[in-house]
């Protein structure tokens, strides 16, 4: 039959590489003959053979002696597609439709697979194939693909570099564990891979940063969905783990990364994995020194750095639709109206269910929150920049005033979303972090909110507290308005009611 | 709730996860660095 | 949304109102040996880990993981040396090979040694660091030299001698200083 023939094409692949190089002329003139004897002349007749490649190898695998090397075809599979990818004219397909191709035929024998295996799908060929390919395309573009001799070829290969990348991506969304669990940690390894996340994470441009993003994302929702309040499978919770030392990898390699990307990660982190959250927020510039949070006589207004507006890599005003007008309007001109829009806006048309601690489910649109409240900082920061710190450290300029009135207007759960996205600013020394500071401090003593200062007080509090509690590492800017709340000496924490009748917050606040 | 289906892919997920060894970069082709050869017994002979 | 919530985050002696919340995910655990595990930092310096990441787990990153590396040009054609086309990486005579070996440096002569057990690299790069005052230890399955800077002492039987010796550790792949008790049964 036609496959058989493949079949055997295909062995004939394995053999020789197993001889020689895969650099070897000898490899080249097999795959002109390949193309000659008409076995992939054609999209059709490619699709067909790739298939039976793909089909054999994970048979192979499967057969194969699990002591003795079981991957032999699936690597020779996995160089020959990188190859392909690499030395053939592009007349009548583009590179990437030809990719694209590729990684339709690995989805529709893989997905066959998964299907119809159930518990008998073993991920790990999978996860070979496609850590293969990143391997093979890594070797391919070592030095600005400085192996490949021919000039134009080599032109068109750093041209199509980053799209090989983000077409990569794509499918591996397409492979996450909501759509495929039994590839769940091959998955999670994938995203992870050395060739591939830091790879993403340092093409020009940030030109991988936002498909990375999605999968770091996808990995959150998974988590999300399937974690419970007071228990975790087994399962997931090794995804947590590994998930956890993902982040500190990136935290450590490529902190700009989280940081720009901080809105949307929090986004869609699961409400109780607040360890996670500080070591997302926690991130630091390269490079960058600062002072020690502790040290009770540091005045914010003294550092350089608490000048700078920190980068945003998505616009967080992409979020707000409707709301964007009124925001950006009263933070022109103020207006009570406008107030009521917004505060009317920010309700969700069905309850979310959270696992959240102390609540279940919320009705307030915490993107929503998170939105207005990062616009505002953005733009009380560059306000900063244009006139001066006068304009913005002022409890009667509307981007205070906006924020304020959120809260005094606002029911309980609203007062907590905005003051629990605001602590979310204080991170490393930056005008967010410095505005932010000087907004939950003021709120914290001021007379404006009345009888409701009690209120205030002890969600600002909460909100902090929520985060220092967890083992570390906590933002800088988390330290700081800590130490500033407990050297301040308009409010005595100790004497507040609310503390009171708490008594283990106020043995901690004691030791404190 | 995680349908037990889904609780059962991923437990095998789990049971197969991808060590290192898969992750490494394959080697089909090893030309030998050097022909055997015999050497002292008191020479490692593991490498 | 108040203080309250947090009490059975706080309260960790209580079991039953400490399990409202799974604690591992909420508190967290201390990280210092998952950064360790991961190489953060090492040596006290802060390095790119992402490059070598093994596996998300520590659990499955058993063994290293070869990073990207990429040889140039150059270093493919060193005639009679490494490889060219008329001379390939291969030693395969210990005659005719002796003098590439002789261009070597120590370390890489300790790297040839433990690699290819039982070949004729082994022998020829046992030959060059004898030549180098080398001596490997039997029992230890190390190398190590004298330390110039200090005469040993022999033993009155003239069986083995005390001295400062530099010992190269393949572990460590360094060279280290140790005072040493050398039998000379033992070395070779």
């Amino acid at each position: 039959t036609e496959t058989e023939k493949y079949f055997l094409v295909f062995t004939e692949w394995v053999k020789i590489l197993q001889r020689v190089d895969v650099n070897d002329t000898v490899v080249l003139a097999f795959i002109q003959q390949m193309v000659d004897k008409g076995i992939i002349s054609t999209s059709d007749s490619l699709i067909k053979f790739i298939k039976a490649a793909l089909e054999l190898s994970v048979l192979s695998f499967k057969q194969s002696d699990p002591t003795g090397e079981v991957f032999t075809a699936i690597d020779a599979l996995g160089k020959l597609l990188v190859k392909l990818m690499v030395v053939q004219d592009f007349n009548e397909v583009s590179r990437a439709d030809f990719t694209n191709m590729i990684f339709s035929v690995i989805m529709l024998i893989f997905s066959k697979d998964h299907s119809q295996n159930s518990s008998a799908f073993n991920e790990r060929p999978y996860f070979r194939l496609l850590s293969n390919l990143f391997i093979e395309w890594s070797f391919a573009r070592g030095r600005n693909f400085a192996s490949i001799t021919n000039k134009e070829t080599r032109k068109e290969l750093r041209n199509f570099d980053v799209e090989f990348y983000n077409i990569f991506a794509s499918y591996l969304h397409s492979l996450q564990p909501f759509a495929f669990p039994a590839f769940c940690f091959a998955w999670v390894s994938l995203i992870s891979h050395r060739m591939f996340l830091p790879v993403m994470l340092s093409l020009p441009k940030k030109a991988g940063w936002e498909k990375m993003l999605i999968l770091i994302i996808d990995l959150f929702k998974f988590l999300d969905k399937y974690t419970k309040k007071d228990s975790v499978t087994d399962a997931v919770s090794v995804i947590y783990k590994g998930t956890l030392r993902i982040i500190l990898g990136i935290s450590n390699d490529f902190p700009e990364f989280l940081i720009e990307n901080h809105y949307q990660l929090l986004n869609n982190l699961p409400c109780s994995y607040f360890q996670l959250k500080n070591v997302v927020l926690s991130a630091i510039p390269t490079k960058m020194c600062f002072p020690n949070p502790y040290n009770p006589t540091l005045q914010l207004s003294n550092l350089e750095s608490c000048q700078e507006c920190p980068s945003v890599f998505y616009d967080p005003i992409n979020d707000l639709s409707t709301l964007k007008k009124p925001v950006d309007n009263y933070l022109r001109i103020p207006s009570n109206s406008l107030l009521r829009t917004i505060l009317g806006s920010v309700f969700r048309s069905e309850y979310d269910v959270r696992n959240g601690v102390g609540f279940d489910f919320l009705s307030v649109d915490s993107k929503v929150v998170r939105a207005i409240v990062l616009h505002v900082g953005v733009e009380a920061g560059l306000e900063n920049e244009r006139t001066s710190s006068n304009a913005v450290f002022n409890p009667e300029s509307s981007y205070y005033t906006l924020l304020y009135n959120m809260i005094h207007d606002g029911t309980a759960e609203l007062k907590f979303q905005v003051i629990e996205v605001m602590v979310e600013q204080l991170r490393y020394p930056n005008i967010h972090t410095y505005w932010f500071n000087y907004v939950l401090l003021n709120m914290f003593t001021s007379k404006d909110f009345g009888d409701q200062i009690a209120e205030v007080q002890e969600l600002i509090l909460r909100c902090i507290l929520e985060r220092i509690i967890v083992n570390k590492p906590h933002p800088w800017g988390v330290s700081i308005l800590t130490t500033q709340l407990l050297n301040q000496d308009e409010v005595n924490l100790l004497e507040l009611e609310f503390i009171k009748t708490v008594p283990e917050i106020e043995k901690m606040l004691t030791l404190m | 709730e995680m349908p037990a289906q889904m609780a059962a892919q991923l437990e095998s997920s789990l049971l197969n996860c991808p060590d290192s060894l898969d992750a490494d970069s394959p080697y089909l082709y090893r030309k030998q660095l050097s022909l055997p050869h015999p050497t002292s017994i008191f020479f490692p002979n593991e490498p | 949304f108040g203080l309250k919530a947090l009490v059975p985050l706080v309260r960790q002696g209580d079991p039953e109102v400490a399990s409202k919340y799974d604690h591992s995910m909420a508190l967290g655990a201390d990280l210092s040996s998952m950064l360790h595990s991961l190489g953060i930092p090492r040596d006290s310096k802060r390095q790119a880990v992402l490059a070598t990441f093994q596996s998300p787990w520590a659990e499955t990153s058993r063994s290293e993981v070869e990073p990207t590396f990429y040889i140039p040009a150059s270093f493919l054609g060193i005639d009679e040396v490494l490889q060219s086309e008329s001379t390939p990486p291969c030693f395969d005579s210990v005659q005719r090979d002796q003098q590439r070996v002789a261009l070597f440096q120590d370390e890489t002569l300790f790297y040839l040694f433990y690699k290819h057990p039982g070949t004729v690299i082994q022998e020829l790069t046992y030959l060059e660091l004898r030549k180098r005052n080398w001596r490997y230890h039997k029992t230890l399955k190390a190398w190590l030299t004298k330390d110039p800077t200090m005469e040993p002492v022999v033993s009155p039987d003239g069986l083995s001698e005390r001295g400062s010796y530099v010992f190269f550790d393949p572990q460590r792949w360094e060279k280290c200083q140790r005072d040493f008790l050398l039998f000379y049964n033992a070395i070779m």
